[in-house]
């Protein structure tokens, strides 16, 4: 555990809370993307598929249970409480061609070809674009309530402060693991138009607004 | 401890 890596999950805590928070708050997942969140719950259960298998820590079994069932309340409460605050007609991102693509590349790219392993691969390349149906609905909208970005800021700089980690466990520990590296990159660059309108507005307090 | 089962990170 180095500091980027602490952080990183804590960025990545925070961003779920701050999802709930707005969810709550508001009494609304409007802006939200349901695909989105369905991704990521496909994500975290396919790359925790370890969790009984493989005892890492406390720490980290309590951070994977925590992913795994706030992602599955996210996506059962949308479905349910939350059902018509949230319109699937501006949700309208082809995810078959995510699902698809990131089997494609785990079948093609991938270090051993075992059961854990090729799900563990799946949910990395699944989370690079995992975001793109809620970029993709920002982006017909043309904007985003605050708390909305917030949460989006923190689930981006997750991924971004992991690609720090793994540049600093190779200098300090020579441990290397290109998938994730170039997932975490291609996350990162997906985010990059955010990241902009997000520091250059969001964080001098205006609205999050797409020019 | 490239491969699962030596996987340490979230």
């Amino acid at each position: 555990m180095n500091v980027f890596r602490l952080v990183a999950d804590l960025m990545h805590l925070a961003s779920i809370l701050i999802l709930l928070l707005k969810i709550r708050k508001t009494r609304s997942a409007a802006g939200i993307s349901f695909k989105s969140q369905l991704l990521y719950l496909i994500v975290f259960v396919t790359r925790y598929l370890d969790l009984f298998t493989h005892w890492v820590s406390l720490y980290n079994t309590a951070m994977k249970v925590f992913f795994i069932a706030s992602s599955g309340y996210i996506v059962y409460q949308m479905q349910r409480r939350y059902r018509a605050t949230w319109d699937p007609a501006l949700d309208t991102f082809r995810i078959e061609f995510l699902l698809g693509g990131a089997a494609v590349m785990s079948l093609i790219f991938h270090t051993k070809f075992t059961f854990l392993e090729l799900f563990w691969t799946y949910s990395i390349w699944l989370e690079a674009v995992a975001i793109l149906p809620q970029l993709f609905q920002m982006s017909r909208t043309g904007e985003a309530e605050t708390i909305t970005a917030h949460y989006l800021f923190a689930l981006g700089a997750y991924r971004g402060l992991y690609v720090v980690n793994w540049i600093y466990r190779y200098a300090t520990e020579g441990y290397w693991e290109w998938i994730p590296f170039l997932a975490g990159m291609v996350q990162t660059v997906l985010y990059a138009d955010f990241f902009y309108v997000y520091f250059s507005r969001v964080m001098r307090g205006k609205k999050f607004e797409l020019p | 401890a490239a491969v699962a089962g030596g996987k340490d990170e979230l």
